[in-house]
């Protein structure tokens, strides 16, 4: 079997002038998970690996850049999942680790459960020894300039992005 | 939001999505991405598909699942990611993004909003994109 992936950014508004850089970060991703692949790696690591590019890269809603909820705060979510036995893991509204994705994959490959949230989601991630870092070192200053535009008055931003994906 | 999904040289097949979420959300909202079968779902059996949009409208199609059953049904991987982004266009009026490979190799990224950055490589050779 000739081994394939594919990565995605997200959908959405993408203005002109950062039109190359986000080209970069997804060829930074695929790049990255089409050499686990290369080397006889499995799907499940290159999909993990293309993602965890494509969260430290600042660009994109994920990890490093995540966008801030009302409070001005950081909650990401995450999923991995393996076709092999239908296995997966997953985290929600996980807080003060750069990689959600690498957790969803100790929650799939270290619990019996599927999803993990919130502080339990955290106190997994301490007992796995996932390195905490503050919530503010993923913030942009793009993401707190969003966020600061969305609390002017007449702003509905969660309702203006039910088009925009 | 970000994603991918892929398919090994066993012939194995994965998905992983990863996001920060709707900017301005309420705080404890969870969207697609964590709950299965809406963010991502891979299955051997058919293929692998990860999401990006507007997480509730996802949620009500179940939209990787939706976009499978349509590939079980014999639909290519981009006929099923239409079939699915077409019928939560229709039924709940959300758009969004799919990539998709599936147990073949066949892989496709399609979206219902104008932009969705993605990138591909098969046969050693790169594909990437922004625009429809």
């Amino acid at each position: 079997m000739k081994p394939v992936i594919v990565v995605h950014g997200g959908a959405g508004k993408i203005v002109e002038e950062l039109d190359a850089t986000y080209r970069a970060g997804v060829k930074r991703a695929v790049l990255k998970g089409y050499d686990v692949l290369s080397q006889g790696g499995s799907a499940l690591t290159a999909v993990e690996e293309a993602v965890i590019v494509l969260e430290d890269e600042q660009i994109f809603n994920a990890g490093h850049g995540s966008v801030l909820n009302e409070k001005g705060d950081i909650e990401m979510d995450a999923i991995i999942m393996d076709g092999k036995n239908l296995d997966s893991g997953a985290v929600s509204a996980i807080r003060n680790i750069a990689n959600p994705i690498k957790l969803a994959r100790l929650v799939m490959e270290k619990t019996d459960h599927m999803l993990l949230t919130c502080e339990g989601a955290t106190l997994f991630a301490k007992a796995q020894g996932i390195p905490e870092v503050p919530n503010e070192s993923l913030v942009t200053e793009r993401s707190r300039k969003r966020w600061m535009k969305n609390l002017k008055e007449n702003s509905n931003p969660v309702a203006d992005q039910i088009g925009l994906g | 939001t970000v994603g991918a999904v892929a398919i090994d040289c066993q012939g194995n097949v994965a998905c992983a999505t990863s996001t920060g979420g709707l900017t301005n959300k309420m705080v404890g909202r969870v969207g697609d991405t964590a709950c299965i079968g809406s963010g991502g779902y891979a299955d051997n059996n058919v293929g692998a598909v990860s999401t990006t949009g507007h997480g509730e409208s996802i949620m009500k199609v179940i939209l990787a699942r939706l976009i499978l059953h349509h590939m079980e049904q014999g639909k290519s991987p981009e006929e099923a990611a239409d079939a699915g982004l077409n019928y939560m266009k229709s039924r709940v009026g959300g758009i969004g993004g799919v990539i998709i490979v599936n147990s073949s190799g066949d892989w496709t990224a399609k979206f219902s909003t104008n932009q969705m950055s993605w990138a591909a490589v098969k046969d050693d050779q790169l594909h990437i994109g922004i625009y429809h």
